[in-house]
């Protein structure tokens, strides 16, 4: 395997950032997890956008400087999608 | 604003709360101010009323934890996710949890107690996020430079509102009347220096000073007291009382008069009242008090007579053998007879005519001696 590159490497830890967040918060099915690797997923872009829309961010259904700063902001641990 | 699934809400009105464990980034007192404060919002807004327990099953079970704490949700270290709470329900519903990981201060320079707590028991209470950013249920902690500031927003007060509809008094019967009374010839004057009181009471975290048929409600919120006939709040109390004090752990505010005593929880006189002051102990020779106050932490009450005093155990609700003692042998330096007392900051304030004693229990002496109307901001 070749190392990644430094952007690369970063996009990937925001990738597993929002993964996390998603499944934690907005109801992110893990056991989709193996096939949510890819940042174009359907269905991770649509958690992308339910979240964005939720927190009042502008909903470009990518993680963006905004989106990641929200995400890394302390919150309530209750979810807001789901029970 | 959003319910829960299925919308859970507590089919009472008045519910209890118990602080299972500390956090011991703040005073006890300094955890138990916020999370009464915190209740405080809600309770403004609805029907709900809220006592503490100090044992036993309540039903909103407060605790600070870390990381895996027994329930499905372990907490992640210092940010992130701060606190989590259960809609209402039996068992572990309701119950709130704070990550002892975060600091947990009474300001704002670190995680506010206060806030999170008043976002919690909104799950507590039915209400799950809001994507209103303004909401105080939307799920990103928003610090406030300004505390005194905060306020709910309305998308909040619908939501809890929904769930459990507006305070008793409707908006055209305001419960709290919004303008005092105005001062008028022939009533009490609050920076009269001879000023006397004949009953001083805490209730939630508000003083309450009456004198005649009157009174002054003072919080730690609004500096300038407010002023209110007795009957505006209790139509079927009298006036001219001898003594109040505050059960902390009941919710409830017990009024002397002769040798009755009444019990109030927040506007509501309770069933079964007035009873004769004899029925906790007194002998029959006692046909009134002067004065009570009661001791939240050690749980005992104090009640004052001319020279002398008893002492009433609130866990056995029964008056103690060894008593009446004389006032000056237990608080040396307060001039019988007392007028009112009541407990703030851990002190005893007692009154007796114009004059104040600020009265430290540990230490055993009076600390300092004032007007008796320096609380009402003249």
């Amino acid at each position: 395997a070749y190392p990644l590159s430094g952007a690369a490497k970063e996009e990937d830890s925001n990738m597993d950032l929002a993964q996390q967040y998603l499944e934690k918060y907005y109801d992110l099915k893990t056991d989709m997890k193996q096939f949510v690797r890819r940042k174009d997923s359907n269905l991770i872009v649509k958690k992308i956008q339910e979240m964005q829309k939720f927190l009042g961010l502008e909903v470009t259904a990518k993680l963006d400087s905004d989106t990641l700063e929200v995400m890394h902001q302390p919150r309530c641990g209750v979810p807001d999608v789901g029970h | 604003f959003r319910t829960f699934l299925g919308m859970p809400k507590w089919r009472k009105t008045h519910l209890t709360y118990r602080i299972m464990k500390y956090t011991t980034d703040l005073p006890r007192d300094a955890v138990d101010s916020a999370i009464e404060k915190a209740l405080k919002v809600w309770e403004e807004v609805t029907p709900l009323t809220f006592s503490k327990l100090y044992e036993g099953e309540a039903d909103i079970m407060i605790s600070f934890a870390v990381k895996e704490h027994g329930d499905f949700y372990s907490f992640d270290g210092p940010g992130y996710s701060l606190a989590h709470a259960y809609p209402p329900g039996p068992g572990f519903y309701g119950d709130i949890h704070f990550d002892d990981d975060e600091k947990w201060t009474e300001d704002t320079s670190g995680t506010n107690l206060f806030l999170v707590a008043a976002h919690e028991l909104g799950h507590s209470l039915g209400l799950f996020h809001s994507a209103n950013t303004e909401a105080l249920m939307h799920p990103v902690y928003k610090s406030f430079t300004d505390l005194t500031r905060f306020r709910l927003s309305q998308d909040d007060v619908n939501g809890i509102q929904s769930l459990y509809g507006p305070p008793p008094a409707s908006p055209e019967k305001p419960l709290v009347p919004t303008k005092s009374v105005p001062s008028v010839p022939g009533t009490p004057d609050k920076c009269d220096t001879a000023l006397s009181f004949d009953a001083i009471s805490t209730l939630r975290g508000e003083y309450l000073f009456f004198k005649d048929r009157y009174f002054w409600r003072k919080s730690n919120w609004n500096l300038e007291p407010e002023f209110h006939l007795i009957s505006t709040f209790w139509p079927s109390l009298p006036s001219y009382l001898d003594a109040a004090y505050e059960d902390n752990s009941r919710d409830i505010v017990f009024i002397f008069k002769g040798n009755k005593l009444w019990a109030i929880r927040g506007n509501e006189v309770q069933v079964g009242y007035p009873r004769g002051i004899h029925t906790l102990g007194f002998p029959p020779t006692i046909n009134k008090i002067d004065a009570a106050v009661s001791d939240k932490e050690k749980k005992k009450t104090y009640f004052f007579v001319e020279d002398k005093y008893w002492r009433f155990d609130e866990n056995s609700q029964s008056m103690e053998q060894g008593f009446p003692r004389l006032i000056a042998d237990d608080f040396p330096g307060v001039k019988p007879k007392v007028d009112a007392v009541f407990q703030a900051f851990g002190f005893f304030y007692f009154f007796s005519g114009s004059s104040q004693f600020e009265f430290d229990p540990n230490a055993k002496m009076v600390t300092h001696i004032l007007k008796s109307n320096s609380w009402l901001h003249c």
